[in-house]
């Protein structure tokens, strides 16, 4: 474990209570894309199954249920109690341009063919294109509310904090995760965009409108 | 040599 890495696991989960008390405390979803957090549901589900069976640490097993948690109370609040709030016509992204290139790439590139094994790379490969129903929304609708700027923020940050552990565990103890490594930088180069907009208008008090 | 599968980050 390392500096970044937990700063990365507490800026993950950080993104994930922003976006509760959002929803919660305004009792609306409105602007979420309910669609990238099913996304997010099916990356935390097939990537933590091993919970019960392969004990890492007490740490690694409580995030790992807070964040499955996070994740199925998010979904749950979008489509079912706050429904009448969802923006389904705006989150139009077709999912299936998603799933059907991830699942046959984690068919074809994994570290081993077990289903355990496919299912951890199809977590990672799904997990750096799950928010592109959500940055599509936002250029769909052309704005974003402040809080929502700050949610996709802390979640920008935490896989590239993730970079930056896989550089020091790289130097440090010769750790290389390729498949990791690789679907992080690419989620992480999606981010940079919003990233600029968050730095150049939302920190300066602005509200996040597409030109 | 075969990759270390414990997968022990979040």
């Amino acid at each position: 474990m390392n500096v970044f890495r937990i700063l990365g696991d507490v800026s993950h989960l950080l993104a994930m209570v922003i976006l509760l008390v959002k929803i919660w405390r305004s009792k609306s979803c409105a602007g979420i894309s309910g669609k990238s957090q099913i996304l997010f549901a099916l990356v935390f589900t097939s990537r933590y199954l091993d919970l019960l069976t392969n004990f890492i640490s007490i740490y690694n097993t409580v995030m790992k249920v807070v964040f499955l948690l996070c994740a199925y109370v998010t979904v749950y609040l979008i489509y079912g109690k706050f429904r009448k709030t969802f923006d389904s016509e705006n989150d139009s992204f077709r999912l299936e341009f998603l799933l059907v290139p991830v699942i046959g790439l984690s068919f074809l590139e994994n570290y081993s063919f077990t289903p355990t094994e496919i299912l951890w790379t199809f977590s990672i490969y799904l997990e750096s294109v799950a928010i592109l129903p959500q940055l599509f929304m936002i250029s769909k609708t052309g704005e974003a509310e402040t809080i929502t700027t700050h949610y996709l923020f802390f979640l920008g940050l935490y896989r590239a904090l993730y970079l930056a552990n896989w550089i020091w565990r790289y130097h440090t103890e010769n750790f290389y995760d390729q498949i990791a490594v690789v679907s992080g930088v690419v989620q992480t180069i999606f981010y940079c965009d919003f990233f600029y907009l968050y730095i150049t208008k939302v920190l300066k008090g602005k509200k996040l409108s597409l030109p | 040599e075969p990759k270390d599968l414990s997968h022990d980050e979040l």
